[in-house]
């Protein structure tokens, strides 16, 4: 499903701005 | 009218007390409950490696997670979730109450 995707990376994106 | 309490001559210079003290310089923890490791507390670690763990394509439902988590309490739980999510470690997939984890490629 797109909605699964699109929570991917946006959970991605969360993660590497944590992470820097 | 025997002389008691001479066994093993009295002395006790053998016993040394401070033994004991040095195992607690192990951890690196403080003692406190919150236990960190990799920034997150035993609790939030447990429910991320529950996550990590389930490979379906809709990922874990919170009724999984509160059945194998019997010890947390379902607000606990999803306090836990929100934070992995809002943290970027995991996230919902068909819908609020199902979750993936980012990290377990």
């Amino acid at each position: 499903l797109e909605r699964i995707s699109n929570n991917k990376k946006a959970a991605l994106k969360r993660l590497a701005a944590n992470q820097a | 009218s025997k002389p008691q309490g001479t066994m093993g001559g009295g002395v006790g210079t053998n016993m040394m007390p401070a033994a004991h003290t040095s195992m607690s310089s192990t951890g690196s923890y403080s003692g406190a409950s919150m236990m960190l490791v990799n920034g997150l507390s035993a609790n939030q670690n447990q429910v991320l490696s529950l996550i990590k763990s389930c490979h379906e394509p809709q990922g874990i439902s919170m009724h999984d997670l509160k059945q194998k988590l019997s010890s947390m309490s379902i607000t606990v739980i999803r306090q836990i979730v929100d934070f992995l999510s809002n943290e970027g470690h995991i996230f919902s997939t068909i819908d609020e109450d199902h979750f993936r984890s980012t990290d377990n490629e």
